[in-house]
């Protein structure tokens, strides 16, 4: 039985994708079966990946015609992660969701296969910057979630809304066992008071709840998707890939996936 | 007649509000009075601005129960800048318009007075990070608009979608007169090659289309938020504040407001 995991964040461009590609990267390294696919209309993951959009290639013809999601996967270059990916019609998703009697259990439907079909240990879901349908489906669909969140202030305030989403979703029934994985802390610039600040709030407030891993902001993190590698493959000996390299254990560890 | 400008990018996290608060800021000091709308769930322009979210004093109220949102508009702190800010309902201002029989042009009956009523010359829009029916509301009400994009390469991907959609609400006749005002690069970091090559490749395919100014990254920009200040107020003698002050000259050249 795979663990389903969203990286969800309604704000934007705070390293979900990044974060999504590499620790799926960094499982299938270390021998976890993984299988990430890209919810997101501007399939960022499908891209730093290194791999195209394809037309009928997404998640959209799963719940739109009811198409098998299975076959949609396709092994990638790295052993042990094979990937969902987006295509340009995905936009329409939300709108597809929209039209279905049951719109909150979708992805539920369509993930079960892949979850119990034994191929898998890990399925990891990159959601869009919003808290619409395309990201409350994956939430309802999955066993745990990690907030990925810029040291950044105006990052910080959105903090309490997602994990208030979240957590009724849990609690009106839509997904019982929906539990928090942790909250991980990206762009750690240590030259500044910010990041430190923004650092020290987040773990008082929210003590046991974040990563002991923390991601630093390295512009090799932004090179590495126009090569369309992960940080392992461009930056192997870098903080960044150490930094998501430990991510993998700790996530691992926590739930139970070695 | 104010002429009505939205900040707009799918994209998350490219300086949308960091822009939307500077760039208003920057116009009133030029005496170019101005209304700044937040129309983002998250709220960010609001609390960046030093305000609080206040129920029934965003632009909701005005979408679901025809309520006058002239009267929400806020004098701040700043001569010539007010604001209608959010509030922790906006999250359902999408459901909203979806009821609505002219779901597109919904802003355009609700701005109209606000731009007729020779109280402001600029009216600016903080979109949140989808191409929803806030966002292409707010397209479909605007003169003109302003892409925001990090010098990044996921960014920069994802800019041929915004130009694309807008571009499509002209030519479908939802608002023939909408014009780009121009791409904004933003968190432009010097010592790195990945901004001079994202700068020089968007130059280079949109000549004409991008502003002279250039926004830094700078951690200003990044503090002023967590203090309710722009960045006039925050760090007025600081790169930023010249950045934002030579765009609102830009800008206000560009679309007549002086
Ligand atoms: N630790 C880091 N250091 C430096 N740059 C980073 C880091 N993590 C991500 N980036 C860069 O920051 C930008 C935003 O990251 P990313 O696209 O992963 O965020 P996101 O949350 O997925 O954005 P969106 O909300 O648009 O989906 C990208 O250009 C990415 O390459
Ligand atoms: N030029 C800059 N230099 C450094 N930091 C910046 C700069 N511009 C914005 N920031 C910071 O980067 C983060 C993202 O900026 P901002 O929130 O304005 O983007 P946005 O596009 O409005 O995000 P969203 O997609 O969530 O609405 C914020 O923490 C902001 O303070
Ligand atoms: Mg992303
Ligand atoms: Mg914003």
């Amino acid at each position: 039985q795979a663990t389903i995991i969203s990286i969800a964040n309604q704000k934007g461009g705070v390293g979900k994708t990044t974060t999504a590609v590499n620790l799926a990267a960094a499982l299938a390294a270390a021998r976890v079966p993984t299988l990430l696919i890209d919810l997101d209309p501007q399939g960022n993951a499908t891209s730093a990946l290194g791999y195209e959009k394809k037309e009928g290639g997404s998640i959209l013809g799963a719940v739109r015609d009811a198409e098998d999601l299975a076959g949609k996967a396709i092994a990638t270059r790295i052993a042990n992660l094979s990937l969902i990916g987006a295509e340009t019609d995905l936009a329409s998703l939300e709108v597809e969701l929209q039209r279905k009697e049951n719109y909150l259990h979708q992805f539920k439907k369509h993930f079960a296969p892949l979850a119990q079909g034994g191929k898998y240990r890990a399925i990891l879901l990159d959601c869009p910057p919003s808290l619409g349908l395309i990201s409350m489906n994956a939430l309802a669909a999955s066993n745990t979630y990690i907030v990925t969140m810029q040291c950044e202030y105006l990052a910080m305030e959105g903090l309490g809304q997602i994990l208030k989403v979240a957590g009724s979703l849990k609690d009106a029934g839509a997904n019982p066992d929906l539990e928090l994985a942790g909250i991980l802390l990206t762009m750690y610039d240590a030259r500044t008071n910010l990041s430190r600040q923004v650092e020290d709030e987040v773990r008082k407030h929210l003590a046991g709840k974040v990563f002991k891993t923390t991601i630093p902001r390295t512009v090799r993190l932004a090179e590495a998707p126009s090569f369309g590698r992960t940080i392992f493959e461009y930056d192997p000996f870098g903080p960044a890939a150490a930094a998501y390299k430990a991510l993998g254990k700790e996530v691992a560890k926590a739930l139970g996936l070695k």
